[in-house]
């Protein structure tokens, strides 16, 4: 949980399959 | 355990499409101003490096705490890697995207990034002269994300799952250098001229992560004394390293 709270958008990132062009 | 050849062609593919700042540049640059474009575009290439680095063969396979740390630790080492490999064919200048190109003396406006910018144009000639090609220069890319100083010299796994991730992170290493090795075999050289050139390339390495640190501690300034709002991924990155 804490790593996922300091690193919310990099765990997300990393987690999410969504097109990164998009979340860019 | 993927074929060398094979191995390169994934990290190939993996490489990152070309990114545009897409800003009214405004010159001459101020300091807020500079920063503040240096700041964005690195904000969106670390979107892409998340993407670049979840296809490389194997990285999804470590443990999510183990691609976190990998990734927070070696973040400004990739983007200072691709400024240098995008710069190569340009002596003076460094590219930091296609609409945005900046020689050292542009970087006089800010404060203490000049001596950066002339490391990374010195690093940068050194790769010129080395005619670093594209097959290592990924290669070189991938062991800077497997190669967590934090990781790997000072930390001992302590669960089965940690113990695993990490022996896994030493044969995707194992598995880039082999690829360097054969990137470097074909290029007719003699085996002592191979050696030399690995030798060459990754003692280039420690330069970059020096430079990083360097940089790191620039924009941990910049940032304290205001002259830049770092925000979204950029700001959680960089709150990893300070």
């Amino acid at each position: 949980t804490s790593l996922k709270e300091k690193h919310k958008i990099l765990h997300q990132l990393l987690q999410n399959s969504t097109s990164p062009v998009d979340l860019a | 355990h993927l074929h060398l050849e094979e191995f390169i062609s994934r990290i190939m593919e993996a490489e990152p499409p070309e990114i545009y700042l897409m800003e009214d540049m405004k010159k001459p640059f101020t300091e807020a101003s500079m920063m503040m474009s240096l700041t964005n575009l690195a904000d969106k290439e670390l979107v892409l490096m998340i993407s670049w680095a979840k296809k490389i063969p194997g990285f999804l396979e470590l443990s999510l705490a183990d691609q976190i740390h990998l990734l927070k630790c070696c973040w400004l080492e990739i983007l200072m890697l691709g400024l240098m490999w995008r710069s190569v064919d340009h002596p003076g200048k460094l590219i930091f995207s296609p609409d945005f190109k900046l020689n050292r003396e542009e970087g006089q406006c800010v404060e203490g990034i000049m001596e950066i910018f002339d490391m990374l144009l010195a690093a940068t000639s050194r790769f010129r002269e080395l005619k670093l090609r594209r097959e290592e220069y990924v290669c070189l890319k991938a062991m800077i994300l497997l190669n967590s100083s934090e990781y790997l010299c000072t930390s001992s796994p302590q669960t089965a799952e940690e113990l695993e991730s990490r022996n896994k992170m030493l044969r995707l290493l194992d598995s880039v250098i082999d690829a360097l090795v054969w990137a470097i075999s074909k290029l007719g050289l003699t085996t002592q001229q191979q050696t030399l050139r690995l030798g060459h390339l990754t003692m280039l390495l420690s330069h970059i992560r020096h430079m990083s640190n360097k940089g790191m501690d620039h924009l941990s300034t910049m940032k304290r004394k205001n002259v830049v709002l770092v925000y979204d991924l950029l700001l959680e990155m960089l709150d990893a390293n300070t």
